[in-house]
């Protein structure tokens, strides 16, 4: 039976405002060892904000602010979607991570590759 | 049939010398699209530096050279291992991505989670 994307994801949510600095979205991502971070403005998810972005405000020489170094349109998913199905999605998008939003558009949750990839090792 | 790495992996390899500043690195990994570059010394691997990388020097405050910010002990794979078995690795060492080395540990490309991830879209 193919797994549900609630059985594999991170359960930890790590969010950040929109109007915060970059070093401080940079921060999370240090102190919770993770490269996705979900961006809400007035608690509901507005962006997304990587590793990878705060890479490329580094290469631009910019250290702004996450609202203007985020993705506005987010790629998610829901929690009772299989897992085939998600990972075509973030094939499709060339992304590495997910978030899981509930029926009140809520993130309950980050699926990524890691979590993804660690199916593969099943009773190893 | 297990796949193994060779017929998973990204072909392009990405390198920088470890003299090189973290500006130069995060350029790669935006022009690249990439969060894994693998850093040389005289043509050999030293280290391996990550967006995650960058982020903490961002977190820290820091914009040192690669050699500064990279991780030293790189786990790595060969093109033969089966992707059971080097997914296990990834898990163990909560990496999401590890570099492919030839018998002449040349690093001839690198096997990230997204790879792996890939294999459970097959026939969608
Ligand atoms: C296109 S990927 C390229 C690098 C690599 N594939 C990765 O996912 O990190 C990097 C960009 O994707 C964006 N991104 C990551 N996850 C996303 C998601 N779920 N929805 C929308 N954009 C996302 C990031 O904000 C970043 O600008
Ligand atoms: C422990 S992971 C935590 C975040 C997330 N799991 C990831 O892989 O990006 C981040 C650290 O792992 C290191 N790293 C990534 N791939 C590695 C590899 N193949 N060998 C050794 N260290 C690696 C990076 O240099 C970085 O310092």
């Amino acid at each position: 039976k193919t797994p549900v994307v609630r059985d594999v994801m991170g359960e930890k949510v790590i969010t950040v405002d929109e109007s915060a600095g970059i070093i401080e979205a940079a921060g999370l991502m240090k102190q919770n060892e993770r490269n996705h971070v979900s961006v809400l403005s007035n608690g509901k998810l507005v962006g997304i904000i990587t590793s990878w972005d705060i890479s490329k405000a580094v290469a631009d020489g910019n250290t702004d602010t996450v609202n203007a170094c985020m993705t506005k349109n987010v790629i998610t998913c829901s929690p009772d979607e299989t897992i085939d199905v998600v990972a075509k999605r973030l094939t499709e998008f060339k992304i590495s991570a997910i978030p899981v939003i509930d029926s009140n558009q809520n993130v309950i949750g980050m699926l990524t590759s890691e979590h993804i990839s660690k199916l593969f090792t099943r009773g190893k």
